[in-house]
């Protein structure tokens, strides 16, 4: 049940970094914007 | 209160204060009313963010991911990564401050984000460090911010009227004319007033205040208004749709010369003896508090029947609280003696609505409170006690007399940080002045 609570409630999504040596994407987890 | 003005500090540090005391912050998620209220379950410790970096010694706005290491109602206790375990450099942040983004903001708009130069020669390899801790990890959603901007507005536009409790003559009603709104709250003007600065504020959610033409519609007789006073040329109505909506009560039951407990309006630290004088239509009642009614009962008070401030008779002895009494009873009063005395009955205890929620607040709870004496403050406060439904609050630094009951729905409580949020100043306790 937690596991479908936090699948509905947070989406994976990649994020660009932007450092000084160069840019990279990572999989964060951030709330859903729709919901 | 030349004291109090003395007070006034934008500054005030409330990480390094609840840290002092020992103390915890009530939850955003408490105050159903405030901003980001619904949201904010999804912050957390562990939570990533984009975060300016102070120590660096550029000249130009540069970035660096943070770490939540605590939350304290709108404000966090953030770690810059690469710190470690490190907690030298922690510093507390209003997360919803223009200074605090979704990882990832700085790439969308080209920025580099730069380490913290005490840390900056730790790593060789920024990328690698970054990818481990930032996968798998939270942080806002992107549009986070615009999320806060929505939730503090108000549907309440300045120049829109309404009709509100004379701060003067608490039994009647004047036509106010919202001059300001701050985070929900409204600075009002008497329409009615040769002076400038009479104004009186409160929480657009607030009790006090109702659209034109309620007075009419449930018959409170005292209203300061010119006959024609339902428009006002240049000015709007607030809607019935803006204000809260209160429980639809056909009969109330209550009758004039029932006695009951009621929260004094002119002294909200004290639970006192009262009596229904009227009642009104749409379950309103007009209340007068034993022992102090002015002969002319513009003391009178017009609360709902459904309101969290009256209590059947018995309520302060059931729950250890010092009831006030007519002077005449001071040392000798019992309920029972009393209704014998002044020919009276108790109304029902049924007649009351004893919704509990499970409002989640704890005693100890700091948090940002209304000095409803003097509406246009807001101070550092404590929960000092829980009775239902009803908080105990304290101003942080003041005489116990100051303290004020709460209803735990109050628009007139805030989380942490809900002042420097909204840009108000928030009263420091008197002994943080240096």
């Amino acid at each position: 049940d937690t596991e479908r609570k936090v699948s509905r409630k947070w989406e994976q999504k990649q994020v660009q970094i932007k450092t000084l040596e160069g840019e990279f994407s990572v999989t964060m987890w951030a709330s859903d914007n729709k919901k | 209160e030349s004291e109090r003005q003395q007070c006034i500090s934008m500054g005030f540090d409330w990480g390094a204060y609840l840290v002092n005391k020992k103390s915890s912050a009530a939850t955003v998620e408490l105050f159903q009313h405030s901003p980001m209220s619904a949201h904010w379950g999804e912050i957390g410790s562990g939570m990533k963010v984009e975060v300016l970096n102070l120590d660096c010694n550029l000249n130009t706005k540069v970035f660096w991911i943070a770490s939540v290491v605590q939350v304290a109602g709108y404000k966090a206790k953030l770690r810059y990564e690469g710190f470690g375990e490190d907690a030298c450099c922690d510093f507390w942040c209003n997360l919803c401050t223009l200074d605090v983004h979704a990882v990832g903001w700085c790439a969308t708009i080209g920025k580099p984000l730069v380490p913290p130069q005490t840390i900056q020669h730790k790593y060789t390899n920024w990328k690698t460090f970054l990818v481990r801790r930032l996968t798998g990890a939270k942080t806002l959603p992107n549009d986070f911010q615009r999320r806060v901007i929505e939730s503090v507005k108000s549907q309440f536009l300045t120049n829109m009227r309404l009709e509100v409790v004379d701060k003067t003559k608490i039994s009647r009603m004047r036509i106010g004319i919202i001059e300001e709104i701050v985070g929900g709250r409204l600075r009002l003007r008497y329409e009615d007033s040769d002076y400038v600065n009479d104004d009186f504020w409160c929480h657009s959610q607030s009790a006090l205040i109702h659209p034109i033409g309620w007075c009419e519609r449930v018959g409170h007789k005292i209203l300061v208004a010119s006959k024609d006073y339902k428009n006002k040329k240049g000015f709007k109505n607030a809607k019935q749709e803006l204000f809260p909506a209160v429980k639809q009560v056909k009969s109330c039951g209550f009758k004039p010369g029932m006695k009951i407990e009621a929260i004094d309006p002119l002294n909200l630290s004290a639970i006192c003896a009262a009596t229904v004088k009227k009642v009104l239509k749409n379950g309103y009642l007009m209340i007068g508090i034993d022992g102090s009614e002015a002969a002319d009962g513009s003391d009178w008070f017009c609360y709902h029947c459904t309101a969290p401030s009256i209590f059947p008779v018995g309520f302060c002895i059931e729950n250890g609280i010092s009831l006030s009494v007519p002077n005449a009873y001071k040392d000798s009063f019992t309920w029972e003696t009393y209704l014998n005395e002044t020919s009276s009955s108790a109304a029902p205890v049924e007649l009351f609505d004893r919704d509990l929620p499970d409002h989640g607040f704890k005693r100890g709870m700091k948090l940002e409170a209304v000095d409803l004496m003097e509406p246009r403050l807001i101070c550092v406060a404590t929960v000092t006690r829980i009775v239902g439904r009803l908080l105990h609050v304290h101003f942080d630094g003041w005489e116990n007399q100051y303290d004020q009951w709460v209803d735990c729905n109050s628009p007139d409580i805030y989380p942490v940080g809900w002042c420097e949020l909204v840009g108000c100043e928030l009263q420091a306790p008197p002994n943080m002045l240096v």
